[in-house]
């Protein structure tokens, strides 16, 4: 069974530690604010009003028995680089730490914490790819070099099997999904367009005008793809 | 060349503003706060005081002629949506917000906001689910309904081929990538480990003992694989 402490509440913290318990982990819930506190109880397996900075009382509850501590102290640099020293100090390895800016990043880093975490930066960049084609609806960068992008797909595509287009031998690429619309009837008769997705896309599949294609593939061939394309 | 405004220069609509206008985009900045709106010039096409609630002053910076509005206001909910009514007002359409809580957001999706952007949330549930196996090294949801995720592969693949495991076929899911380690030799002659990556496995590349496999497919797909390989 899976043990993680949770130390500071805010957004990012809060929504860890909820996911975690609900998942079945065990969850240690920290924070200075009752209010947080008393929000989080029932959520997790225990909820400790407790100061990070205070080392007796992190030994106390037995921190150094959870799988994992995870150091969500956003703000307050001084109380996260203070807590990071003390889980180092008392032997911790397995730290992952929010962070609020590059500086804070910089210092965890040469403290020895590896798991940097800055969900509005990598969230910021997502979207700032996504908006930058207009015909992209999704950019991600994953962490093994590759890049997932959803775009419209180009008139030269259309009336295509993926078979004809064959996009791992011409682009590099592989496509994972298509979305399109298909046409539907309701109870009432009434003719609608639904939104659908073909997950398991097959070599016979036609590519139709104003579908969206899920394509993944080496972060550099998408790129090329995507300068072809708009 | 696209133009965007971005009201709100939190760490999230800081960075969205800045990472659009390194990309080439033409970026507005909106803050009430000097000191960001210092801090951001010369990093943005231009920023500007001006209180996001202002219709006038909106109107007056041409905020209808750009190409989409991010809305990155999230602790004040009430400047958030007082705003996203504007906006709507003046005819624009494409506005992504980011939004603090779920309460938030329903408000905004009831306003006729469609793209709601909750980066701590998303990106907590994502440390989550990498923290909840093990052998789970990172863990993303996409939105075309795949998953992707890093994992150390299981015993029983070791030694066997791409073509002999036959994934899409007998697993449904697809392999991106392989990350091992390979030995070298230093110019001093020094025998080292290196990590590398193999971005377009093949069908004839053998699995090792202590390779991790990057894979991508449905997410019921990805969820079975791992609860049989942990
Ligand atoms: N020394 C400490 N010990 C315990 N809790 C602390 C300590 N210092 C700060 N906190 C708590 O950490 C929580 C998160 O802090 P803060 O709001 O600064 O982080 P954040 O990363 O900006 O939040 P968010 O995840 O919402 O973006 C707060 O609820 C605060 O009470
Ligand atoms: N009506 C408004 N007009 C212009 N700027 C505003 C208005 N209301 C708030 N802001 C600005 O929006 C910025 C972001 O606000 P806030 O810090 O509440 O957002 P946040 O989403 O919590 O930030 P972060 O992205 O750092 O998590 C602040 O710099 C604030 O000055």
């Amino acid at each position: 069974m899976a043990k993680y402490a949770v130390i500071g509440l805010g957004k990012f913290g809060f929504n860890t530690a909820t996911t975690l318990f609900e998942n079945g982990a065990e969850v240690m819930a920290i924070d200075t604010n009752q209010v947080l506190i008393d929000e989080i109880s029932g959520r997790v397996t225990v909820a400790i009003n407790m100061n990070s900075t205070d080392e007796k009382a992190l030994k106390a509850n037995k921190i150094q028995d959870m799988d994992g501590v995870i150091l969500a102290i956003g703000n307050d640099i001084e109380e996260s680089v203070l807590t990071a020293v003390i889980l180092k100090k008392l032997g911790i390895s397995n730290i992952y730490a929010k962070v609020d800016s590059k500086v804070h990043a910089r210092i965890l880093e040469l403290l020895g914490i590896r798991n940097i975490i800055f969900p509005e930066e990598q969230i910021a960049h997502q979207l700032a790819n996504t908006l930058l084609s207009s015909s992209i609806l999704e950019y991600i960068d994953i962490s093994s070099g590759h890049s997932i992008v959803e775009l419209v797909v180009p008139e030269t595509w259309t009336g295509k099997t993926l078979q004809e287009l064959a996009l791992p031998t011409e682009k590099g690429v592989n496509i994972i999904a298509i979305k399109y619309t298909a046409k539907n009837v309701t109870e009432d008769g009434e003719n609608i367009l639904e939104r659908r997705i073909n997950d398991m896309p097959g070599a016979n599949d036609v590519i139709k005008d104003g579908d969206i294609i899920v394509l993944i593939g080496p972060k550099a061939k998408i790129n090329d793809l995507i300068n072809e394309s708009v």
